[in-house]
């Protein structure tokens, strides 16, 4: 167990060196166990640069950088134990356009396998959909679906 | 192994039954605050045998039902089911599509169902068990989640990299 | 020292649920004291009923309502103790665009006696500006301001 | 009361000094992740006295000072002034315009001006003491803090408004 562990956090790890790479279009990134401890206890830290910056702690990094990180974080975990279905809720609220764009071309890399349900309020995401559906309350409290084309999207779903 | 189907009814905002069929690929989910998307995962994440009521946001499971408007009554009952692609043969079921259902009545009863079949929970939870999805399935990144990340600790990090991998 | 603290949580109390009102267009939330305990110490609650919806403990709310639930005990708290100057950094990331309207409309009403610092990626709340400044890194990892145009905003500043 | 200017050198990732003009009104602040928004907030708070590196997002202070990147070396102190109105003497100062200068350098020591004269840091925080202005300034809310509101107990909620109120 330990060994399956450590080979799990290994791959992970490699995976998470790439996935960073690609969602900041440079930089890097690493995560590591922390020092003196029992493999089987150690807790899991993570250090990161993005492109162009200092290593630096990562406290003093950015909301979006923070939440991009993770973002690579979790994908690499989703790389090293696929699984066919993904819910992201909300996952791109900090995030500007262009991290949104490479966020959603990365996404697009587990498409052969994996399929995706995204929750989002921005015009992007929505763009590189496949399919949307709204979720409206036209009657107070009761939620309702409807079908929706992108260009419909704005104002009538916002007031509905 | 796709889902290709949720039909949602009195289960939260959901008091009229509402179909989502779904395709391969990348479907958005958009609306106003508060319509209802973050209930339909809560929704995915119930049917698939989620036991805790705070996770799912309530502080109690029978919070779950549709409770009411000032123009409604509430509903006696919350019904979830969830249709996946089984033609290759991922889940242990000998079938082409493989439907599970779970229902929860005001009284605390619940009920379970794989392919109109009445089962327990277990038999629902062990279905999907080693096929990535999942109770705890990492690949639902609930919202705030990612902020929860952010701020744990190493111990804590470490936590749901062991739930995950 | 506890008549003060009550008289300002009344007063708080008081702008909570008329800012909630405006915020959501309706609906009502109050704001009380834990029971049983002194009132020098007693933790805050809060509840709240968005229109149309029945009342409900918070934590069932969406992640919009919560987020404007909280903007609005914070406009009622900025209500009884007007400072000159406000800063919000990105409140307004989980607000769907009617949400932002109200928020803009209501945060203008301030304007008499505050000036306001907003930092946000939304468009939306950038429309309701007066005056919209940019921070980019053309040179990576050194910031540098400059001025922008509400129709620049996009593709321009997110790839600086 | 208003503030008319923010001058940023050496503090974060103003490697260049920057000049940032404010009018009466709303003032939107925009740009690309990690350009440096939000440390335009970290600079107003820390010239108003703010003590605690970490809710500067540091680990200490000097991490406040710029450090370098790959085309740059590190700055050798961090400078922030921030320029009032003070027509209506709002503030204990007789001038029309007061500013407040705070300078940091690496080796530890750390400046205060009020208006060129030197002073300490507790004058600075008297100054603006009961103006709504200042060190815990509930009118500062900084990114991620409403999540932070929403997530804690009703006695947590009781110290941010015992703080502004
Ligand atoms: N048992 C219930 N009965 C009726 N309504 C409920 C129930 N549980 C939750 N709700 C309603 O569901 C709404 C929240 O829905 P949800 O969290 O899905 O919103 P959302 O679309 O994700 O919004 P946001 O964009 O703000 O995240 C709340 O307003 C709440 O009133
Ligand atoms: N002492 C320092 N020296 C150099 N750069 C620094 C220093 N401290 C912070 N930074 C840089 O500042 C950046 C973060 O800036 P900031 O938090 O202002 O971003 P932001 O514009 O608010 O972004 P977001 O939209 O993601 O919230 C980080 O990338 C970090 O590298
Ligand atoms: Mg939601
Ligand atoms: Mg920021």
């Amino acid at each position: 167990s330990r060994e399956r562990f450590t080979a799990t956090f290994e791959l992970v790890r490699e995976n998470f060196h790439e996935t960073y790479r690609k969602l900041f279009g440079g930089g890097r990134a690493d995560i590591m166990l922390e020092e003196g401890q029992d493999v089987l206890e150690a807790g899991i830290e993570v250090v990161a640069k993005p492109p162009g910056k200092d290593m630096m702690v990562m406290s003093l990094l950015s909301g979006g950088e923070r939440t991009l990180t993770t973002i690579a974080l979790l994908f690499a975990i989703f790389k090293a134990k696929p699984s066919p279905f993904c819910v992201l809720d909300e996952v791109d609220a900090p995030l500007d356009e262009s991290n949104i764009d490479r966020f959603m071309l990365i996404l697009r890399e587990f498409l052969e396998s994996s399929q995706f349900l995204i929750i989002t309020h921005n015009r992007r995401t929505m763009a590189t959909a496949d399919v949307i559906y709204g979720v409206t309350m036209q009657e107070a409290g009761v939620s309702k679906r409807i079908a929706v084309k992108f260009e419909e999207v704005g104002e009538e779903l916002a007031v509905a | 192994m796709f889902l290709k189907r949720l039909e949602v009814f009195g289960f939260k905002s959901f008091a009229d039954k509402t179909v989502i069929d779904f395709t391969g690929g990348v479907t958005a989910l958009v609306g106003p605050n508060g319509c209802g998307k973050s209930n339909v995962v809560d929704s995915i994440r119930w049917a698939l045998g989620e036991q805790s009521a705070r996770s799912l946001r309530g502080s109690e499971m029978v919070d779950l039902i549709f409770n009411g408007t000032t123009n409604r009554r509430p509903l006696g009952f919350a019904e979830v089911v969830l249709t996946f692609d089984n033609s290759k043969r991922p889940l242990p079921v000998d079938a082409a599509e493989v439907s599970v259902t779970r229902r929860l009545y005001r009284t605390g009863e619940c009920e379970y169902l794989i392919n109109g079949q009445a089962c327990r929970l277990r038999d629902v939870r062990d279905l999907f068990m080693d096929t990535g999805v999942g109770v705890g399935a990492y690949s639902i990144i609930e919202q705030g989640k990612i902020d929860a990340l952010l701020q744990s600790s190493p111990k804590e990090r470490r936590g749901i990299f062991e739930e995950a991998a």
